[in-house]
């Protein structure tokens, strides 16, 4: 996360770290439910194996694990079938884990939106995530908050590439808020009121955020994708097991 | 030592002679926090449960089944026994743990005991009644309780019944004593926390100034420094001097008094002043000597694109000794190239 700061140790419990053996970290992932996480697909680019791959929640310092900290191993790993590693549509997967999270304070799954739900223009939200911060990566979780961008606008930042309704923009056009390499995968949440948070949006795509020329970050679109991630944990939990 | 005193350190201790260790205990300063409010604040291990820590007592069974038992009611003086077996009184003189006497001891097991076959379970072993002297026996001391002693434990809230619920269900929209008396006056710092003046909600004290705002008017991270005259807050409220704010050099641990140091700024006409933010204070540029290259420089620091149109001009025409400033006008942000994160 550029232009951010620490985050309190479980103030996102919903956060997660899709890690391997060899790399440590390499993505981030949201908890939402007992045995699912969400993620995008281009994080198992040349990793498709889920033998390679564990996840740990309930974490804020990569280097100092801590005793809310919880490792499971993944199961399953579902990447929507129109993803396309050139053209980053559909970038978003689901990830089944070999043994339910105990659900506590700091391992917690986040909601996800109604099908036609959709966050306005103009709102803010956080991103969160152990991605660049511009001069290093963190130890620490980072936390930004980001102000949703319309499509239109977003695509003034980025001619060539389309925007499309999977996507989500987010950030300022100062770039001084926004994701980076190492956040994908990770949450775009947004507090409603009564202090419910939902999930909106999966980091994904963006300017190359360490240089100078910056914009704000590309999200996936959650809202877009409730009915086939519902399916996919219908299929694979009553049907494939 | 078996010839003397314990020394610090009973069992690397180089001070006895090999063979003169005897199995000496230290006193150490109750933290069993059930136990907290006992008239006595040494204790010895192991105690009368077989537990060999402070640690080891915290997470067993015993420790979270007396604190369920005392809510039934079934002895005023229950919780007294538990501790008194949990953290066992230690007399700092001779560095021995004084048991409970035997009354206490048979009057809680007769009155409890029953309580906890109906759920199915059992007294806890190793509470053998006849292992604590008789009072006033065999010139033994042992502890009973005092007509004052209070039955509910700091983690426990006391219903005006008398009854000790946990004090995590005090306000918890639930009521747990017969009257109803744990849902009564539940404010914010009924529960231990800290109210929002503007909506009420209830933070953690350790949320008070810890450099996140948690009410929305973030009124908690208000008045946490108290900076002199000639300094500004930091965003993580260190003070650092005026002077130093947007002077190139990182200051406050957070490097807020490094953001936002150059703008443009649009007064009424829609010009656009290039702004610079230097100690602590906003000015114009003036044009003196402007180059072009410093234009470019300009936009660039703030992410924008060129190039760019700089034009010179009066800020009050009416005050024609006024100097000139720098009107910028910079290009789009240049596109971006695209980066899977």
């Amino acid at each position: 996360i550029l232009g951010g700061r620490t985050s309190r140790p479980g103030r996102w419990p919903w956060q997660c770290s899709l890690q391997s053996d060899q790399s440590g970290h390499i993505c981030g992932c949201v908890l939402i439910a007992k045995k699912w996480l969400l993620t995008v697909a281009h994080c198992f680019e040349g990793r498709e194996s889920p033998a390679v791959w564990k996840v740990v929640f309930g974490i804020n310092n990569l280097d100092h694990p801590s005793v809310f900290m919880q490792t499971r191993l993944v199961k399953t790993i579902i990447l929507h079938p129109r993803y396309n590693r050139a053209v980053v549509d559909y970038d978003i997967s689901i990830v089944e884990l070999n043994e339910a999270v105990n659900e506590t304070s700091y391992v917690r799954p986040i909601c996800l939106p109604s099908g036609g739900q959709l966050v306005e223009p103009d709102t803010y939200c956080y991103i969160t995530g152990w991605g660049h911060m511009g001069n290093k990566m963190p130890f620490k979780l980072q936390e930004g908050e980001v102000r949703i961008i319309s499509l239109e606008q977003c695509q003034s930042y980025f001619d060539m590439k389309t925007i499309t309704t999977r996507m989500l923009c987010a950030g300022y056009e100062s770039g001084s808020v926004d994701s980076c390499m190492g956040d994908s995968g990770g949450p775009l949440v947004c507090e409603h009121p009564a202090g419910r948070w939902t999930l909106f949006g999966l980091t994904s795509w963006g300017s190359v955020c360490f240089s100078k020329v910056l914009g704000p970050g590309v999200y996936r679109n959650v809202s877009h994708f409730i009915d086939w991630i519902e399916r996919q944990i219908y299929i694979h939990t009553f049907l494939l097991n | 030592c078996i010839s003397a005193f314990c020394s610090d350190s009973c069992g690397s201790s180089s001070l006895c002679s090999t063979n003169s260790r005897t199995n000496c205990s230290q006193c150490e300063l109750i933290t069993l926090e059930l136990c907290m409010n006992l008239p006595y604040n040494f204790t010895s291990y192991p105690n009368y449960l077989g537990h060999r820590t402070q640690k080891e007592a915290s997470i067993s069974w015993e420790s979270s089944l007396f604190p369920d038992l005392v809510q039934t009611n079934c002895y005023k003086y229950l919780m007294f026994f538990a501790c008194t077996i949990l953290v066992p009184k230690c007399d700092p003189r001779i560095h021995e743990r004084i048991p409970p006497c035997r009354a206490l001891c048979e009057h809680s097991k007769e009155r409890c005991e029953s309580v906890l076959g109906i759920v199915g379970l059992q007294w806890p072993e190793d509470t053998d009644c006849t292992q604590f002297p008789e009072e006033n026996s065999d010139n033994q001391t042992c502890l009973t309780p005092d007509e004052d002693v209070e039955e509910c434990s700091p983690s426990h809230f006391k219903c005006r019944s008398g009854r000790c619920v946990l004090a995590s269900r005090r306000c918890d929209g639930q009521a747990d004593c017969e009257d109803d008396s744990d849902e009564e006056n539940c404010g914010c710092r009924e529960r231990g926390l800290w109210e929002c003046p503007s909506n009420k909600l209830c933070i953690k004290h350790t949320m008070i100034c810890d450099g996140f705002p948690d009410c929305p008017d973030k009124l908690d991270e208000k008045n946490c420094s108290f900076c002199k005259e000639d300094e500004l807050e930091c965003a993580n409220h260190y003070c650092v001097p005026r002077e130093l704010w947007c002077d190139g050099q990182l200051d406050c641990a957070d490097k807020s008094d490094e953001w936002s140091c150059v703008n443009l700024s649009k007064n009424m006409s829609s010009l656009t002043f290039l702004t610079i933010h230097r100690s602590a204070t906003d000015y114009h540029v003036c044009a003196d000597d402007w180059q072009e290259n410093l234009s470019q420089l300009a936009c660039k620091q703030m992410g924008l694109g060129g190039p760019p149109m700089t034009d010179i001009v009066q800020e009050h025409e009416q005050l024609p000794h006024q100097k000139c400033r720098v009107l910028l006008y910079c290009g789009r942000r240049p596109a971006a190239r695209m980066s899977k994160r």
